[in-house]
């Protein structure tokens, strides 16, 4: 909009309240609108304008910063129980970029954009020496570890098969050599005692994931699983439009999305699109 | 036109604007 029509924007502070609450909305969209990886908290509001909208309402231009949870974004715990991936664990940052609509007291995200960098393994060291670092998500020892850690718990468990649906996080241990991952799982229509050949199992209908983690760790002359599983309640889907971008399996999520034209009144619905970026 | 709430008045304290407070810890 030319500046001759007098279009300005104002300044609030970062820790205003309805910033704040914009924020917060911004960052629950983020963690609804996830499919894979952890939810993501708000640690930071950076930068943050308030333009007028017309005809009505105004729009929050916003700049956050994000910090990794250890809840995985298909675990229904709520945001607040969720505590945050510490820098000894591997920290993940988000930065993202918001336009959030607040029309007749109602606010709607426009526009979400973010990207998740996992923090340095230098700054990782400096809190231990020792503490495990990030490993990418196809080596193959961690797909390995996965694999055995299903057969695992496919072998101990009473009731549906589960297949792996997304490996989401990958450390190694230097003493003992040991491989932790994290993975999802869903149930599938075969029984896991009867099962014979797997590619014949497909998942049900309405999905029931489930959360892994495992250590497997090298001893002489074999190696070890311990693996643990969280099963969660039938969830329903979240519609997600079709993405304009083409999906990558690397391990960290992000949202972005393309800002859709501002209609000239009532709330936009916005498109998603899914991409991941390390 | 852009207003900077946060800035000083006359005599008044100075407010920072933005960022805003980190919640949990800046990597």
């Amino acid at each position: 909009v030319p500046h001759s029509l007098g279009l300005v924007y104002r300044q609030p502070a970062c820790d205003d309240p309805e910033i704040e609450k914009a924020a917060q909305v911004a960052v629950d969209y983020l963690n609804q609108h996830l499919l894979h990886g952890y939810k993501h908290t708000l640690n930071q509001i950076d930068k943050a304008k308030v333009w007028p909208r017309r005809p009505f309402g105004e729009v929050y231009e916003l700049e956050i910063d994000t910090l990794e949870t250890t809840c995985h974004a298909r675990d229904p715990t709520p945001l607040a129980n969720c505590p945050v991936r510490q820098v000894s664990q591997h920290a993940v940052e988000g930065d993202c970029d918001f336009h959030v609509l607040k029309q007749d007291n109602q606010l709607t995200v426009l526009h979400a954009k973010c990207h998740s960098t996992p923090d340095s393994a230098e700054d990782v060291r400096k809190v231990c020496s020792d503490c495990p670092l990030l490993i990418p998500l196809n080596d193959t020892r961690v797909v390995h570890a996965a694999q055995a850690a299903l057969a695992a718990f496919n072998a101990r468990h009473n009731g549906s098969y589960f297949k792996l649906v997304e490996i989401s996080r990958a450390q190694l241990v230097p003493l003992p050599e040991s491989t932790l991952v994290e993975f999802v799982v869903a149930a599938t229509d075969c029984v896991a005692k009867e099962v014979i050949e797997p590619t014949n199992c497909n998942l049900l209908a309405e999905k029931q994931y489930g959360f892994c983690k495992t250590t497997l760790t090298e001893k002489l002359g074999g190696e070890e699983v311990a693996v643990t599983c969280t099963v969660f309640h039938t969830q329903p889907e979240v519609p997600q439009p079709q993405p304009d971008v083409a999906k990558t399996a690397d391990p960290i999520p992000a949202v972005e999305q393309p800002a859709p034209a501002l209609p000239s009144a009532g709330p936009p619905a916005p498109s998603v699109t899914l991409g991941h970026v390390m | 036109k852009v207003t900077h709430p946060g800035a000083a008045g006359p005599g008044g304290p100075l407010v920072r604007p933005c960022p805003g407070k980190v919640r949990h810890f800046k990597l």
